[in-house]
């Protein structure tokens, strides 16, 4: 069964976002807010219980200018090194894929190869070169991607791919594993006389204590 | 585990935009603590498309970069914020803040050690001064003691290095009330007469933490 976007982008309620007063002004939309980006979540089968969506696509239409920051902890996961190692080689990247229910964490070479071949096979899709594509896990240390539910998710994810709201709400959710709520927030101000869109989703509630650099 | 995609259509240099990202985390992200647990997959992704028609900055010292900077810090802490605000097992958010440092470097760390004492009495509703003094006397960065203060909400409970008489059911109720909301329990201190601040943000540690921990398994 398929949920419908909109299915997925209240699947979880969202959080209350605290923001200081500024020269900005709160918008809807996420990661989809900004110029140029698109996102997607829904549900691959790679959660180990329920049917959240656990698959999460964010895209740009453009070479977007990219950077990274990464834990500090030496048991990286295999998503960690192969980032740390697409940012050495590009300076831009046009899409993030990350998955909820698997860290890929402690999966050795199998664990890093399976993070290859899930970019390239996007990389395919979405017609853009493997290291453009960047990739994040998040879920239990040790196991290994879904890999094969991953891959034959993947059509449809890119098929979901919106830039609007929903789209950026079903991916908020699509990342989270233990959070009650997903995290997700845009804003807009005026940076060098125009008009500049900054947004973004998180996912975390347990296991928290980040030193990223 | 923390993870975070985050978007702008300005254009940036490579060179700034990585170096904005950094800082912007620091100033977020780095400041949160749930459970004193750093994780082997916290990421954040950063990417910007340009396609505001912003003219490119080259420059971090530039005007723009500062206005670009300060929008991308309000975005990581609100996220950062809700990350913390939805702790496992939480029942409030806890906003420490300190002014006063050498440096926002030293603030900063200083605001995360009391962030990430296991704070338990917030939990219990204790306006533990005596806890929250010791946790800023750890976190590495020297102060005289004699200037330190400490304001929970806006009730002083110490002044000069030392306990003030204070509403101790005011200061109680303040902890109650932000229980009973999920709302914030904000902690000021200062430490001296620097131009150093900071924040980090964390939640109280409830025995629901320890029932979903217990029971979770890699």
């Amino acid at each position: 069964v398929s949920m419908t976007g909109n299915e997925s982008s209240n699947y979880i309620p969202k959080a209350p976002i605290f923001l200081p007063e500024g020269p900005w002004k709160q918008i809807p939309g996420g990661v989809t807010a900004a110029e140029g980006f698109k996102a997607a979540g829904m549900y691959g089968g790679l959660r180990a219980k329920g049917e959240k969506p656990d698959l999460a696509l964010v895209t740009c239409d453009v070479d977007a200018i990219s950077a990274g920051a990464f834990t500090m902890n030496v048991v990286a996961a295999a998503p960690v090194l192969y980032c740390k190692k697409a940012l050495d080689v590009a300076k831009t990247a046009r899409a993030v894929l990350i998955n909820a229910g698997q860290a890929n964490a402690a999966t050795g070479d199998a664990g890093y190869q399976d993070v290859i071949e899930c970019a390239s096979a996007l990389a395919e899709l979405l017609q853009m070169r493997p290291e453009e594509v960047l990739i994040e896990s998040t879920g239990v240390i040790g196991h290994r991607i879904k890999k094969e539910a991953l891959l034959n998710s993947l059509p449809k994810l890119v098929a979901s791919l919106s830039s609007s709201i929903e789209g950026a709400d079903s991916a908020a959710v699509a990342i989270t594993t233990t959070d009650l709520v997903s995290k997700s927030l845009a804003i807009e101000s005026q940076v060098g006389g125009r008009t500049v869109r900054v947004g973004g989703m998180a996912k975390g509630s347990g296991m928290i204590h980040p030193n990223m650099a | 585990t923390l993870l975070g995609v985050i978007t702008t259509d300005a254009m940036v240099a490579s060179d700034v935009w990585r170096k904005m990202v950094q800082i912007a985390v620091n100033r977020s992200f780095n400041q949160i603590t749930v459970d004193g647990d750093t994780s082997t997959n916290d990421t954040v992704i950063a990417l910007a498309s340009g396609l505001s028609g912003l003219t490119r900055i080259v420059s971090i010292n530039s005007y723009e970069a500062m206005q670009l900077q300060e929008c991308l810090d309000v975005v990581m802490q609100g996220l950062a914020k809700s990350i913390a605000w939805d702790g496992e097992g939480a029942t409030c958010l806890i906003e420490v803040s300190v002014t006063g440092a050498d440096s926002e470097t030293e603030a900063a760390k200083i605001a995360r050690s009391v962030a990430s004492s296991s704070l338990a009495a917030v939990y219990g509703r204790d306006p533990n001064w005596g806890r929250i003094a010791c946790a800023a006397g750890y976190a590495g960065i020297p102060f005289h003691q004699n200037k330190l203060q400490v304001l929970l909400g806006d009730i002083l409970l110490m002044e000069a290095g030392e306990p003030q008489p204070f509403d101790r059911a005011a200061a109680s109720n303040y902890l109650r009330k932000a229980g009973e909301t999920h709302g914030t329990v904000e902690i000021h201190i200062s430490v001296g007469d620097g131009l150093g601040s900071g924040q980090a943000w964390g939640c109280d540690l409830s025995y629901d933490y320890v029932k979903i921990n217990a029971e979770y398994t890699t």
